[in-house]
């Protein structure tokens, strides 16, 4: 739970090793869509889940939560809006 | 100032005699040119086969003045997902910025549209990512987009500049930041521009901002046309260079592309002055296309210049470079760039030596000489990493000095800062010891000045800090390059030339009485020299006459000023300023009070349907849709009516029939067997429509084989209950079976399984239908069909 204001989205970022086919297979054991991989960042790749609130004041608990959980996962983050400000 | 250059060049676009920043060929105006990039392009460097990028808002790429230079390789929108970067438009034009920075860049010459980019043959491309909900993820993405092809990443955004913001890179984007200057431009390492910072007016520090203050971002702030700090100047140790940009309104500005393929010359902050830099880098990779990404910060240092830059911070470290908290090296000058770069050789590898104090502010280092991978001699960035406690983040000030006696301030003290969030493993950079020795002892000096909010005898706590220094163990640069500077621009000053620098700390004389009453005393005189000596006052008098009374000329908080009686009197309990004094005529209120903008009174907490706004002290509406939000008006804790809460948004309540989309935020239709529902698939009804019967998760026109129809629990519809167990057809619920799966046969209106009991006796069979085993459900297998067809 936040306890500043952050606010959380429904993407994810998760490492799994083992290439994007086994990324494709973590990602819908929990629900997710994998997006492909996060920019030059190897083994890092960009989770979405549909039945998540895109945006809410605390991370939502619910089976989706369990991938953190998964011996296949290295990582994974649940993104958080970063408010910025053009200069 | 320079006036007409003879040798200047002349292009057509409308807005090219606007841009005193880059030539002088107005005849009636003295001008600055001394970032000198006509120079630059005199010798032939103007950008050609440099890829910049944009990571802002998008650019509009089929501008008259970007279309030509614009490259689709160098673009993304991540905020879309596709290869447009092309803005979103709207009525308030809120998405030109990075139009704006794409133009100072690379905007074509001599087409006749509007101005002359830096770098006009460049190529530019627009990386959009600020339309949208920007994340750790999404930056990280930004970084690295085609990091082979493009050259140079120029970014004009942060985190808030509002004082009290400390926010930083998250560990995608570090680590997109590491991968960038390790695998960029094919190994020489991408380079990432930045601009240091907007706010300030709001007391902020650029080391709060974790990417301008990054080793891997080249940090530019701005000074005016006439070499003064801009009110927007933010001051830091990791600023490397400064470029023009707009000031006070009687100053010159810069112009620029606009959205709509329009120019402009509105003002600018720091923003035009990370891509004027990005601009000047691309001719100076034009010049030297084996630059690595350090080469290019090595060049920065050694060629900006304080010029006339106005500050009364300039001092010389121990390796001869000027540097100010307020511009870095100085002033970026083009020409010097592409002259050193066309003869460059590229620096030593980068060595990291990294120290942890025990438990005291001074360590004596020898810079890592024991450990010859990790050597560190000639200094280039220096890290300090601080864990540090505190209850009000904005009292402390943080000095690092050298071995060799060179201080530079870390952190200054932040006014709007009250956060007792203190420093979690946050890294303060400076480039002030550029050059100089790494060894010696380094002195860490933390100042705490407690500020009038906060119990000054609850002190802070240094946890741990850490020293990394990053450098070389050889010297940087190869023998002959320091007598090689052109026309003697690039020379570090003599020590003799530093001497005969006016001393801009010059002490004033102060003015001593000579019978003159204070200038706030009124008509009637004085009988001494200073403010509470006055008889009357011109404006207001301060105080009582048991306390003895002074003149000022506006009243401080918790007063206001009553014209009539030129009397400063004392606001209603709580207000901070009021306009009279009355509890319903406050202005602004105390800490820890709100102002009820409704009744213009000061309360504790805000009436429901209003949130505490933290920086203005005062109660702001929620959102129409929200019965009570916290901290921002949309974000909601209930709801009015017509209205539920997902997550911290009030969505309408929808229709039957429809349900709320949480992707498109709108009341969507349910599958038409649903008469309410979860979502839009037939296994998401709620309630069935009329017509249908629930059946298991979904609605059916009609029982399915091995269900019955009947009431649903509290009788208000029907719906399809399972037939007991092994009945494939039944009438209803209980024993009431008709038909029976394979293997069972049908006994008493139940199905029994075909198999006989081997020990089904007399005796056996008693007992089952003493007890009525066959009744309960559990034991109906149990032997029944044996004993009862047994009799």
């Amino acid at each position: 739970v936040s306890g500043h204001g952050d606010v959380y989205t429904n993407h994810w970022a998760v490492r799994v090793t083992g290439g994007p086919q086994q990324a494709d297979r973590v990602a819908a054991k929990y629900g997710y869509v994998n997006l492909g991989q996060i920019g030059s960042l190897d083994h890092h790749y960009h989770f979405h889940h549909s039945r998540v609130v895109r945006r809410a004041a605390y991370s939502q608990k619910g089976p989706h939560r369990f991938i953190h959980m998964d011996p296949e996962v290295e990582w994974a983050q649940q993104q958080i809006i970063k408010p910025r400000v053009k200069r | 100032f320079t006036q007409n250059e003879p040798n200047s060049v002349h292009f057509n676009d409308p807005k090219w005699s606007n841009m005193w920043y880059i030539h002088c060929n107005d005849r009636t105006s003295p001008c600055r040119s001394d970032m000198n990039v006509m120079a630059a392009w005199q010798r032939g460097y103007t950008g050609k086969n440099v890829v910049v990028t944009i990571m802002d808002d998008g650019i509009e790429r089929n501008h008259p003045d970007l279309v030509q230079n614009y490259d689709h390789l160098a673009s993304y929108d991540i905020n879309g997902n596709d290869h447009d970067p092309t803005p979103r438009y709207d009525f308030r034009n809120e998405n030109i910025h990075g139009t704006r920075c794409a133009g100072e860049v690379a905007a074509a010459a001599n087409n006749s549209h509007c101005i002359v980019g830096i770098a006009f043959n460049a190529r530019i491309g627009g990386i959009r990512m600020l339309d949208g909900d920007v994340t750790d993820m999404v930056e990280a993405k930004s970084l690295g987009i085609r990091p082979d092809y493009i050259d140079i990443y120029s970014a004009s955004w942060g985190p808030k500049d509002d004082g009290k913001t400390v926010d930083g890179p998250g560990p995608l984007t570090k680590q997109a930041f590491e991968q960038g200057i390790k695998r960029g431009r094919k190994g020489l390492g991408s380079i990432f521009v930045w601009a240091s910072g907007n706010g300030g007016r709001q007391g902020d520090h650029c080391s709060c901002d974790g990417y301008t203050s990054s080793i891997y971002t080249i940090s530019i702030s701005s000074t005016t046309e006439h070499g003064n700090r801009p009110w927007y100047l933010e001051a830091c140790s990791s600023i490397i260079a400064t470029t023009y940009s707009s000031g006070e309104f009687n100053e010159r500005r810069i112009v620029t592309t606009d959205l709509r393929h329009r120019c402009t010359d509105s003002h600018t902050g720091t923003s035009v002055s990370a891509p004027i830099v990005a601009g000047i880098v691309a001719l100076t990779l034009e010049a030297n296309r084996l630059l690595t990404w350090r080469d290019v910060q090595h060049l920065l240092v050694k060629t900006s210049r304080p010029v006339h830059l106005k500050a009364d911070d300039w001092k010389t470290n121990a390796a001869g470079h000027r540097v100010s908290h307020l511009y870095g090296f100085g002033l970026v000058d083009a020409e010097a760039m592409v002259v050193e770069a066309s003869k460059w050789t590229t620096v030593p590898p980068q060595h990291i030596c990294t120290q942890i104090p025990e438990r005291q502010t001074s360590i004596n280092t020898t810079g890592c000489s024991e450990n010859p991978g990790q050597h560190v001699s000639y200094l280039e960035h220096v890290v300090v990493r601080v864990i540090m406690v505190h209850q009000r983040r904005g009292d402390l000030e943080i000095n690092l000095i050298s071995p060799s006696g060179t201080k530079s301030q870390l952190l200054a003290k932040r006014q709007f800062d009250s956060s007792n969030e203190g420093f979690r493993n946050w890294e303060f950079m400076s480039v002030h010891f550029w050059g100089e020795s790494a060894e010696g002892t380094w002195t860490l000096e933390v100042t705490d000045t407690p500020s009038k909010l906060r119990n000054p005898e609850v002190l802070g706590n240094l946890k741990e800090w850490t020293l990394i220094l990053h450098g070389t163990s050889e010297h940087p640069y190869q023998p002959h390059r320091d007598q090689d500077s052109h026309n003697g621009t690039l020379e570090t000053p003599s020590p003799e030339e530093i001497l005969e620098e006016p001393d801009v700390q010059e002490e004033k004389e102060e003015d001593e009485y000579q019978g003159l009453c204070h200038s706030e005393c009124g008509d009637q005189g004085c009988d001494g020299p200073d403010a509470d000596h006055c008889l009357n006052c011109i404006h207001f008098s301060l105080g009582n006459l048991r306390s003895s009374r002074t003149c000022v000329s506006h009243c401080p908080l918790g007063h206001y000023g009553d014209v009539a009686s030129h009397r400063c009197r004392r606001c209603f309990k709580g207000c901070e300023r009021c306009v009279g004094r009355r509890a319903d005529e406050c202005v602004s209120c105390r800490r820890g009070l709100y102002l009820n903008t409704v009744n213009s009174s000061c309360d504790h907490t805000c009436p429901l349907g209003y949130f505490t706004e933290e920086s203005q002290r005062q109660c702001e509406k929620c959102n129409d849709k929200c019965q009570s939000c916290v901290r921002d008006a949309d974000r909601c804790t209930s709801c009015n009516e017509g209205y539920s809460l997902a997550g911290m948004t009030c969505v309408p309540e929808c229709t039957n029939g429809t349900f709320f989309h949480l992707e498109e935020m709108t009341c969507t239709s349910c599958h038409s067997s649903c008469r309410t529902c979860t979502g839009p698939g037939q296994e998401d009804c709620l309630q069935c429509a009329d017509g249908f019967l629930q059946q298991d998760w979904g609605c059916v026109h009609s029982c399915s084989p091995g269900y019955y129809s009947g009431e649903a629990a509290g009788g208000a519809h029907h719906m399809c209950h399972r037939c007991e167990d092994n009945c494939v057809s039944c009438s209803g619920p209980g024993s009431t079976c008709v038909q029976c799966k394979d293997g069972y046969s049908l006994v008493s209106r139940t199905c029994m399984v075909n198999a006989s009991c081997n020990n089904a006796d007399e005796v056996f069979c008693e007992m089952v239908k003493s007890n009525r085993l066959c009744e309960k459900k559990l034991y109906r297998q149990f032997c029944c069909r044996t004993c009862l067809m047994n009799g």
